[in-house]
């Protein structure tokens, strides 16, 4: 089954 | 003290028609070249940034930088008592609790003025880094906004695969299965149905079709759209923000990013 990501796996605090 | 005048309202209405389902609340960031907004959805697999360049507006003044920080679906409520040729200026003074809006209409005896309380809110700035994708797909914007609705008949989720033939989407669900395939088209006579796919690698990646759904709301805004993808990052669905004069000129004012998080493989 596919399982949804977050944005904070991908892109990081500035 | 930040002032700024787009000479089409509508422009506006149809940025706001754009996020405000996907994002209630956000942070415009004003500095002397322009407008900016980031915001994501509140479970996070979203995020929608919006750009508007300064030399854009008809008049644009911001003296120091500013965060104005507001309820998006008050201000959609609000642009919506502005004609859809009226003039739009944004005001807001230094530390002021609050913004002007002030709608010209064309007939120029007109004048109507609101004011939309400010908020306070804690924003999560998310560093976007630049990537360059391995695929990007250009295509007219209503035939994505139709794919997308079209397969969430069929299933929740679309999986966009790329390959040297073109690009397809397709679905699976209880009652079955679904899919559309696209190859790259040119028309002179029609640019605005084209579609352009550059690739350098085949790929195939995976999205819920609730978020593209909420994405193509900003398909009235330009009559192309374009995606980008690459494994293991986020896709991004681009929307030029254009503003049409009356003269029948296209003013490329700005873009909508949308990022959405790719489901992955358990």
């Amino acid at each position: 089954k596919n399982q949804q990501t977050t944005m904070s796996k991908y892109f990081g605090n500035s | 003290m930040f002032e700024a005048k787009l000479d089409r309202g509508i422009v506006l209405k149809k940025i706001l028609d754009a996020i405000n389902q996907l994002v209630n609340e956000a942070s415009w960031e004003c500095t002397s070249s322009g407008m900016s907004l980031q915001a994501m959805d509140t479970s996070h697999v979203s995020l929608v940034a919006v750009n508007l360049n300064g030399d854009g507006f008809s008049k644009f003044r911001c003296d120091r930088n500013m965060v104005l920080g507001m309820n998006l679906v008050n201000l959609s409520k609000i642009l919506k008592c502005a004609g859809n040729d009226d003039k739009v200026t944004i005001k807001a003074a230094d530390g002021d609790d609050k913004i002007k809006l002030i709608f010209e209409a064309p007939n120029e005896y007109e004048v109507s003025q609101y004011e939309i309380k400010l908020m306070n809110l804690d924003a999560e700035y998310l560093g976007i880094p630049e990537t360059s994708y391995n695929v990007t797909v250009k295509m007219p914007a209503a035939k994505f906004q139709r794919i997308c609705r079209d397969l969430n008949q069929i299933g929740d989720a679309v999986t966009i695969s790329c390959t040297k033939s073109g690009v397809d989407f397709s679905a699976t669900g209880d009652l079955g299965n679904g899919s559309v395939s696209l190859s790259q088209n040119s028309s002179f006579d029609k640019p605005e149905d084209n579609v352009t796919i550059s690739m350098q690698e085949p790929l195939s990646q995976t999205f819920a079709l609730k978020y593209l759904n909420q994405f193509t709301k900003a398909t009235p805004l330009c009559s192309q759209v374009t995606l980008s993808l690459s494994p293991d990052v986020p896709l991004v669905v681009e929307y030029k923000i254009i503003e049409e004069n009356e003269e029948d000129s296209k003013n490329e004012i700005g873009h909508i990013r949308y990022y959405l998080a790719p489901k992955i493989d358990d």
